[in-house]
């Protein structure tokens, strides 16, 4: 099955 | 003192249909280059990033930039008393604590203006790192909206599958499974008609179509649409926010997280 990742493992906190 | 007067009031209407759905509450950050927002849903599955510049307003001022933190549903609700041909100006002091909306009816008969409350949002930033994508597809705004909408009856996911020959939309549940292919358009006489695809080299990746229909709210700003991808990055769905000339007014962008196997 497919996994829905999140934002938070591509783009940082300024 | 922020002032922004915008003739075609209705495509800031149009903004806030395309963003309401998708977050709660964001900060519109104004400078002397426009106003832009960024912000993520809730589950941080999804980025808006817009921009509205400052030469696509009839008058702008912003004697120092500011960030005005908004309730989108409120804002929203307030545009929704504003006619599709008002002149809507925006304003809100440096030290404001509210923002006023002004709607104008093109005769001038008839002038209405909202107060707002601000919040206080941390403005926290995202850094979106330039990407060289693999994939760049260019179509109809209204074919991807219809693509979104008819697949989510199969399934809660799309493969988009990008390859030379074109590209292919699959979704597959428990009715079944379906398959959409668009074929890059020959020579298409009509820019905004047609299909064109950007390959540096084959992409295909899975995602959630619900973010993708809570995307395409975004349909009435722009005839066409962008999807921009890489193996294993964020989609990129872009709708640019170009006057009659096709001078680029600003543009709303969605960030999408891929899913993948587990």
């Amino acid at each position: 099955t497919k996994v829905q990742k999140t934002l938070d493992t591509f783009f940082f906190f300024d | 003192m922020f002032e922004a007067r915008l003739v075609e009031g209705s495509l800031l209407k149009k903004v806030m249909e395309s963003i309401k759905d998708l977050l709660n509450e964001a900060s519109w950050d104004c400078s002397g280059n426009g106003m832009c927002l960024q912000a993520m849903d809730s589950s941080h599955v999804a980025l808006v990033s817009l921009m509205l510049k400052s030469d696509g307003f009839e008058n702008y001022r912003c004697d120092r930039s500011i960030s005005l933190g908004i309730n989108l549903a409120s804002m929203s609700k307030i545009l929704k008393c504003a006619s599709n041909d008002d002149i809507i100006t925006i304003r809100a002091e440096d030290d404001a604590d509210a923002i006023t909306f002004m709607f104008e009816s093109p005769k001038q008969d008839r002038v209405s203006d909202y107060e707002m409350k601000l919040m206080n949002l941390d403005t926290e930033h995202l850094g979106i790192p330039d990407t060289e994508y693999a994939c760049v597809i260019k179509m109809p705004s209204g074919e991807f909206s219809r693509i979104c909408r008819d697949l989510s009856v199969l399934g809660d996911s799309v493969i988009i599958c990008c390859t030379k020959d074109g590209v292919r939309f699959s979704a597959k549940g428990d009715l079944g499974n379906g398959n959409i292919k668009l074929a890059q358009s020959a020579n298409v006489d009509k820019e905004e008609e047609a299909v064109v695809v950007d390959m540096r080299e084959a992409v295909t990746l899975t995602f959630s179509l619900r973010y993708l229909n809570f995307f395409t709210k975004a349909a009435p700003l722009s005839s066409q649409v962008s999807l921009s991808m890489s193996e294993d990055v964020p989609l990129m769905v872009e709708y640019k926010i170009n006057d009659k000339e096709g001078d680029s007014k600003g543009y709303v962008r969605y960030y999408l997280a891929p899913k993948i196997e587990d």
